[in-house]
């Protein structure tokens, strides 16, 4: 379809300036609520003296993701869709020409929350990394499979709490890998901290590479 | 829009059909995980004596929701999206004509889990009901306001779950009222059965109307 040529071509051109300057990107997918910025504010706590992290946040409406991360101190943009299902290439482009990337290390693109339309979009990434709570049940992957076939990385989140909800994380991991056999997955709470020094150890890795 | 206008012709439609039968229908939406099949479940367990019960589930992929009521003993027909990101008339008048829906006085219809498309398209139903669960955060009427502004019903679900998140029922309900003010608004739990026989209480009134 013409939309996503269209697309495509933006996100090339995207992922080459992130290229040229030596930039680990990834695009940051979930439900709705399922821990995205709780995410990038554990990561940016563990990372920010060690490696240069700038943020694009993508929200339905509101700047209130984007007020979260400003006052961690990392250059952030926020990008407000206005009804709009998902991110796309060209609201990425435009929210970079506002965000001075050039000295980034890694940049962080947290999508609109929703588990089915932003699958389907390059936003000029790296990779994909889709977060799944522990709290939206263990069917999930079979029934929302694109956003798990075209990650990379599940992370499972809220982890703390297991012990008051009816999910198995070995029957999400289980319907996870028979989606998408190649998916690295990492077990995370942003409340406790838990799983999220190794979470870190991948990201400092890839953009080590 | 065209495709608008072709869905609120089929709705039309579909709302004069099951008018003609005095069946109450609703249409039931949230993010992904929220608890809307476990509302259904504690629903039909409260009301299968009482009402005659349908309904119809809507999925992107899999038939798991429809299993799930099946074991119930009502009628129930499953719609496949693949890949679509919300229900429209046209599947829902195709899922009509699958199940002997005309006994029925009550006609449940659960949405694909989406907080933002799923809002603007009309099913015939006679209202729209949002569930929104503790554990997604008290934010998500500011951010996703469209499908708030859009439902008469607001459930709050995973009350059980209140000690364990940094979620404030209070901030939920006044974020909410901030975008639509006549929202009817109940707080329930699907696990400790807590607040259901209200939200029952309101079916039935709405259906002996
Ligand atoms: N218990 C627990 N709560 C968490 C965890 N991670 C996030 N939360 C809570 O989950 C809610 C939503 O977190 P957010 O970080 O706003 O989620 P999000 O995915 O960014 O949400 P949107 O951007 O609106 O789609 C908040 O109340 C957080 O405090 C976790 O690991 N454990
Ligand atoms: N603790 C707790 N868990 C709940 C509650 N309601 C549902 N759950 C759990 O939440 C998870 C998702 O529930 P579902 O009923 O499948 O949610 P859904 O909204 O129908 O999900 P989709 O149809 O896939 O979008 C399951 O693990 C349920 O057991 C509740 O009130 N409290
Ligand atoms: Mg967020
Ligand atoms: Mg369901
Ligand atoms: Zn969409
Ligand atoms: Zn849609």
């Amino acid at each position: 379809r013409k939309v996503l040529e269209k697309n495509d071509v933006i996100a090339n051109d995207i992922r080459l300036k992130l290229k040229a300057h030596k930039i680990f990107s990834f695009n940051l997918l979930s439900s709705p609520g399922s821990g995205k910025t709780s995410l990038v504010e554990r990561t940016i706590a563990h990372l920010k003296d060690k490696i240069r992290i700038g943020v694009i946040e993508g929200d339905v409406q509101t700047d209130l993701d984007a007020q979260r991360i400003d006052l961690l101190g990392v250059p952030v943009a926020q990008i407000v869709t206005n009804g709009g299902c998902h991110l796309d290439a060209g609201l990425v482009r435009d929210a970079l020409s506002k965000v001075d990337y050039a000295n980034l290390e890694i940049l962080i693109i947290e999508n609109v929350g929703n588990l089915v339309c932003p699958a389907g979009f390059d936003l000029g990434e790296d990779t994909k990394v889709v977060l799944l709570s522990t709290t939206e049940g263990d069917d999930k992957p079979l029934k929302y499979p694109a956003m798990f076939r075209n990650a990379s990385v599940l992370i499972i989140n809220k982890i703390d709490l297991l012990p008051y909800v009816n999910c198995s994380v070995k029957k999400i991991k289980e319907n996870a890998l028979a989606i998408n056999p190649d998916l690295k997955i990492f077990e995370t709470s942003c409340t406790s901290d838990a799983g999220i020094s190794g979470w870190c150890d991948w990201i400092l890795a890839q953009a080590n590479q």
